[in-house]
């Protein structure tokens, strides 16, 4: 679909996406983890753009089997959530998957 | 109002009560905190009671001054959020008010 091919056009232009919820305190936690890393992601509020965002999230669900927010991609992959960013943080993984998104 | 009385009935007649939303991460965090220490809070899905939802809220903005979940009350006294009773927990005051409020 149309929307399909704008996620997979935005997840491949943009070393860092977030899909999140204004509202949301797990949303805000993966963005604030991204400002204390000097990232800046590229931040899609689902809450903020009316009916387009269900359906966003439809297409999410669809291509990564994650219909919650927060929604992390990394270099076109997906990361899944906030638990799964901020584990990968911890383990040392996170800022490799950051310089090598980078430099795509 | 009658929705008033019942939300000062409810934190007076429980030790522990938590407003919450099913679906929302920090929600679940300070329930699993509670069943941590083997404390059974009285939960109420704010999202699971239809129209009485939203104005059960609007009552506690103006009990609390806060219209975010979770809303966490121990003893009758308001506590706060998630972040709020996590730090309680971490400087050992959350065990204190919890054995008062069981004696009460
Ligand atoms: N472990 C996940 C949890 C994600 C999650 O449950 N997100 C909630 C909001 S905090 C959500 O999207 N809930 C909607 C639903 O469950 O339908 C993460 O860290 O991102
Ligand atoms: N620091 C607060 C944050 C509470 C918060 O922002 N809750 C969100 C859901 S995670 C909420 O109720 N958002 C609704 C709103 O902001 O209108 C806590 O730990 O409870
Ligand atoms: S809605 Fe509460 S943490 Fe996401």
């Amino acid at each position: 679909s149309r929307l399909e091919e704008t996620v997979k056009k935005t997840i491949t232009d943009n070393p860092v996406v977030v899909y999140s919820k204004t509202w949301c305190s797990y949303s805000s936690e993966v963005k604030s983890l991204f400002n204390r890393l000097r990232v800046q992601p590229l931040v899609v509020e689902l809450d903020q753009m009316g009916a387009q965002g269900p359906q966003l999230q439809k297409v999410l669900e669809r291509l990564t089997g994650q219909h919650t927010v927060p929604n992390v991609f990394i270099g076109g992959k997906h990361i899944g959530g906030c638990t799964d960013t901020v584990k990968l943080h911890r383990k040392g993984e996170l800022e490799a998957l950051l310089a090598e998104a980078k430099n795509t």
